[in-house]
């Protein structure tokens, strides 16, 4: 279950 | 990294300049609304406080610091430098209808409940609604002046482009992410109107006067 981390957008 | 998220990057960013440098070539923050840029400045705070935990890139680092600053900046000008030229009598959007909504939605729709988390999800609904009392100070005088205008069409502009980023990626790599998303389709849709009138109007030189 991947979430968090994957905000690489502004 | 596409064309369309760069795209909507410097959107952003044109924005945010626009606004900087109008306030300070005219020495006035006349038609701005404080409370939207309030708005903003926590829409940052609470989205970058990865900015030390979860390193993307050079690029992000520095657009995360450069929006911060220009958010705080903005501030400045409008609450202490220019304060006399600020507009309050028509800035009069209650902040705390938009707060604590977006705050209440982010404690349960969120990707994970940990507090980095639950403070990015609320910066995102938080950032689909914050230009509401904007947009609610122009109707209220109804008209804006050029200058504001611009700064409106870029910053409408940004997340219509991420929208065809987020598009994008899907189909490229699979990438989606449901809150970003839908915040983003509401944020863009809340321009929509002013899209319009700046399309048919201001680009025609005319000023943006809304309709009596």
């Amino acid at each position: 279950e991947e979430t968090e981390e994957m905000h690489d957008e502004l | 990294m596409n064309i369309f998220r760069l795209g909507g990057d410097l959107a952003h960013l044109l924005a945010i300049i626009i606004l900087l440098l109008k306030i300070w070539t005219t020495r006035s923050c006349a038609g701005i609304s404080g409370k939207s840029q309030i708005l903003f400045a926590l829409t940052f705070t609470a989205r970058y406080l990865d900015l030390f935990t979860n390193f993307v890139s050079v690029y992000n680092s520095v657009m995360k610091v450069v929006y911060l600053a220009a958010a705080y900046a903005t501030l400045y000008l409008m609450y202490v430098k220019f304060k006399a030229t600020y507009d309050h009598n028509h800035d009069t959007f209650r902040l705390e209808f938009l707060i604590l909504p977006a705050a209440g939605l982010a404690l349960i729709i969120n990707h994970e409940f940990s507090i980095i988390e639950v403070m990015w999800t609320f910066s995102i609904y938080l950032e689909a609604v914050a230009i509401l009392p904007q947009l609610f100070m122009v109707s209220k005088t109804g008209e804006a002046e050029s200058i504001t205008s611009h700064y409106l069409f870029a910053l409408g502009s940004y997340r219509a482009l991420y929208i065809v980023n987020w598009v994008y990626r899907y189909y490229s790599e699979g990438f989606y992410d449901m809150i970003a998303t839908l915040a983003g389709v509401v944020q863009t849709v809340l321009y929509c109107d002013f899209f319009y009138l700046y399309i048919t109007k201001v680009l025609k030189g005319k000023k943006l006067q809304l309709p009596a």
